[in-house]
């Protein structure tokens, strides 16, 4: 039997700026 | 007996998997430690194939937190990478190239069928199956816009120095110091001065620096286009101001040189084919002023000829050339009061803007259109200088 292909899920995606902020307290807070 | 062993060819899915833990070693070795040099000779964009095929084996196997952290750790690498050359044009583009590279492989392989009209049977077969990554193809398109920036910044502070000097300081036509208002006649040069003068070649080395380093990694023609179109913005602005501001440059003799020096940078673009990206039409305000200073400036037909050329031209930066406007010799006059009362009388219907001078921080909004590519996914080579032997 043919099946349809299921929908994709969309990701949700941070901004630009988001991202550079989570990139910045991940340096922070290593060693 | 000889045995002949037939070998089963393989079939490759156009996918890289990779295990969670070498994520970090992966954006190392293909994005913060990347030098270009090291993919001379190979396909050009060559990272942001990779990273499509990560991201799609993670796609495959319904891994949605796998291709969060990819594209965060990835955008993220390139951010860094871009910070760290902040001066580097070969970087910068490199990176502006495959970041757009990138970009268009999402859509190509999104499954919309709106970016799936140049694929082949092959490619549809390496589209995304179970996520939709629109949102973060808006983060790519806002981080390519922020590349563009940096790499006209970068491009646009190696010409600033030359512009002056190469436009308007320099002599290569032959016999025209001879013709220089008295008083301010200076030597030509070939090449760079003592004094840090530059002429035009300087500036068309440039451009052709610029040009190939943009065309060897595979930056789309179209942005190829814009990014001159923008810079020979930048020179036009520049020189007109300087024009604007000189009593020394407004002359018949400046108004050759300058003239010249512009039909040597449209033959340049038509070498290139990029005469038609509108680089040329962003120079019209400095071509009209060079043409100002080379025409007659006496009689009410002089200035009806004046009025109907300077159409790029405000009525101020008309007025303010002609009050600059220094004569050739003694026999020459200066440019009569009457004479810029009668222009001022022909302009005063126009609606022109009130500043003088041009905005030479300006720049004109980017577009980076889809531009899919014909490469399959299974026909992509790892080189081993990559180490990315884990994948």
């Amino acid at each position: 039997s043919t099946q349809r292909p299921r929908p994709r899920v969309l990701l949700k995606a941070p901004t630009l700026a988001e991202m550079e902020e989570m990139s910045t307290s991940e340096e922070e807070e290593s060693p | 007996r000889q045995v002949t062993v037939q070998r089963k060819e393989k079939d490759f899915q156009g996918m890289l998997e990779y295990h969670k833990e070498d994520e970090a070693l992966l954006v190392r070795n293909l994005v913060t430690d990347l030098k270009p040099q090291m993919l001379l000779g190979t396909v050009p964009c060559l990272p942001a194939y990779l990273l499509y095929m990560c991201i799609r084996h993670a796609d495959y196997v319904n891994d949605d937190l796998k291709v969060h952290s990819l594209l965060t750790s990835t955008i993220n690498g390139i951010k860094k990478v871009l910070k760290k050359h902040n001066d580097d044009f070969e970087m910068t583009s490199f990176w502006l190239s495959n970041t757009c590279r990138l970009l268009h492989c999402l859509k190509q392989y999104s499954g919309d069928e709106g970016f799936m009209t140049q694929n082949s049977m092959k490619q549809n077969e390496h589209c995304l199956k179970n996520f939709d990554l629109t949102e973060y193809r808006q983060v790519l398109s806002d981080l390519s816009i922020q590349i563009y920036q940096q790499l006209i910044k970068i491009a646009e502070g190696v010409l600033q120095p030359m512009i002056v000097s190469a436009m308007l300081e320099n002599e290569s036509i032959q016999g025209l110091s001879g013709v220089k208002p008295t008083g301010y006649r200076k030597r030509s040069s070939s090449m760079v001065d003592g004094d840090n003068s530059y002429c035009l070649e300087a500036i068309v080395r440039q451009m052709n620096s610029f040009h190939a380093v943009m065309c060897d990694q595979g930056l789309d023609p179209e942005i190829i286009q814009q990014v001159f179109k923008q810079l020979f913005y930048v020179i036009n602005a520049v020189t007109l101001n300087n024009l604007l501001l000189r009593k020394d440059v407004c002359s018949w003799s400046t108004g050759m040189q300058l003239r010249y020096n512009i039909s040597q940078l449209e033959e340049w673009l038509r070498g290139r084919n990029l005469h038609q990206s509108g680089a040329v039409q962003t120079m019209e305000p400095l071509i009209q002023a060079a043409q100002l200073l080379q025409l007659k400036k006496k009689t009410p037909e002089d200035a009806e000829a004046i009025c109907s050329l300077c159409t790029s031209l405000s009525t101020q930066q008309i007025v303010k050339i002609l009050n600059l406007y220094t004569p050739l010799n003694e026999f020459e006059e200066r440019v009569t009061v009457a004479f810029i009362r009668t222009i001022q009388a022909q302009l005063q219907e126009r609606n022109d803007p009130q500043q003088l001078l041009l905005d030479s921080k300006h720049m004109f909004p980017v577009l980076f259109p889809f531009n899919p590519s014909s490469l399959t996914m299974d026909s992509i080579h790892i080189p081993a200088c990559l180490n990315l032997e884990f994948l």
